[in-house]
């Protein structure tokens, strides 16, 4: 550009240096534009076809990309921190109308389920943990089902067979259940008697190992095998669903159940969207979560609820004074989970349906 | 976000009266209450 001006200018004999820079910056800002707009449009259409490739069935395979290996250089806890900052400034009432609806109109949430008038929530992440209002989900009363504990998409469901209990994050890339859950977690082991099926600790064993025997883990082999054979044998299951942006992000009970121990994995907060799923490997253990463990009427449960970039924040109705998304230096054990049993031995019964969580902004 | 969750349920060899079974697709819709499986 520079060298066609001067040769212009040489040319038209000199008088061309001023007409070639003022030429050259909204030269420059036109091309960068244009290269964005090329750029988008090809992650766009990238997008499309992988869409309907998975519309067709077909599964994405693994792709590790540079946009994942950027990712982890940058400070996304702090990122998302003042995200939390930005969206918790009170907006004066005769804006959050407007506010709502465009994030509404962005996001396809619903906002005539929202519980309260748009001008009643002060702030955008007061607005996004909205409550709904009364009747909005009707709990399946078949008490031989097990129901859905958020609004959002199936991604992948199933029966976790064989040594390895991996989840499939995307075809060609699994986690281990053990990792997800944390390594401590348990699994009770009730056809050895040390538990009969409603949880109730066994009379027979001797308190040490009573203690002990609450729970042990069996990840490696999942199926507990019954002495009985007429008698049911225990499979172990997981759903894995995503919610978007606009969805309700409340956490509810999918059964009767008795929650015995909380824990907590610091870890990041990369994205989760679709994209996120095919490039960053093992994104559900690195992503900061809540595990919430117990038992219902079959044997185990266990929830995670994993966090992301724009929405760090985990909140427990049940346990108020816990906090996720803080400053590392905050935190008790930044490397590994910490934990809190819930009533010790006894456990925080909840019936299906009542709320368990929450996901927040920031 | 996500939920990830994870649990156990009766696999009946023979008689599959009170198996588990999953009443969802991938893709699928979900909203907080309906049935995942039964």
């Amino acid at each position: 550009l520079q060298t066609a001006t001067q040769a212009r200018a040489s040319f038209n004999g000199g008088s061309g240096s001023s007409r070639g820079d003022s030429f050259l910056v909204p030269g420059a800002t036109v091309a960068t534009l244009l290269m964005l707009g090329v750029l988008h449009a090809r992650r766009m259409y990238d997008d499309k076809k992988v869409e309907e490739a998975r519309e067709r069935g077909i599964e994405s395979e693994f792709q590790p990309d540079f946009k994942a290996s950027v990712l982890r250089l940058l400070p996304l806890r702090s990122i998302s921190r003042c995200w939390g900052y930005l969206t918790s400034v009170e907006m004066p009432v005769w804006l959050r109308p407007y506010v709502y609806r465009a994030w509404a109109r962005a996001f396809h949430s619903k906002l005539e389920e929202a519980a309260l008038p748009l001008n009643k929530y002060a702030n955008l992440r007061e607005f996004f943990v909205r409550a709904l209002k009364e009747g909005c989900r009707p709990i399946d009363p078949d008490p031989q089902c097990l129901v859905s504990p958020v609004d959002g998409t199936i991604l992948r469901f199933g029966e976790l067979k064989g040594p390895g209990v991996m989840i499939e994050q995307v075809k060609g890339f699994s986690y281990s259940v053990a990792s997800l859950l944390g390594a401590s977690s348990f699994l009770p082991m009730v056809a050895e008697g040390d538990m009969d099926e409603d949880g109730d600790e066994a009379e027979n064993t001797p308190m040490d190992k009573r203690k002990k025997s609450w729970w042990r883990i069996s990840l490696s082999s999942p199926k507990v095998r019954d002495s009985v054979s007429s008698r049911p044998v225990k499979g172990l299951f997981y759903c894995v669903i995503y919610l978007k942006p606009g969805d309700y992000h409340h956490i509810h009970s999918p059964v009767d159940w008795k929650i015995f121990i909380r824990r907590h994995f610091s870890g990041n907060l990369y994205p989760v969207n679709e994209r996120a799923t095919r490039t960053i490997r093992n994104l559900y253990i690195e992503n900061e979560r809540v595990v919430l463990e117990g038992l219902w009427q079959e044997g185990f449960m266990a929830i995670a609820a994993i966090g992301a970039i724009n929405i760090g924040s985990i909140e427990l109705p049940i346990e108020p004074e816990f906090r996720s998304n803080l400053p590392r230096k905050k935190l008790l054990h930044p490397e590994t989970a910490e934990e809190r049993l819930y009533e010790p031995g006894i456990g925080m019964t909840l019936r299906k349906g009542d709320e368990i969580a929450a996901f927040n902004m920031g | 976000s996500t939920v990830v969750m994870v649990f156990q349920a009766p696999v009946i060899i023979g008689d599959s009266s009170s198996e588990f079974k999953f009443s969802i697709k991938r893709g699928d819709k979900i909203r907080v209450g309906e049935a995942l499986g039964r």
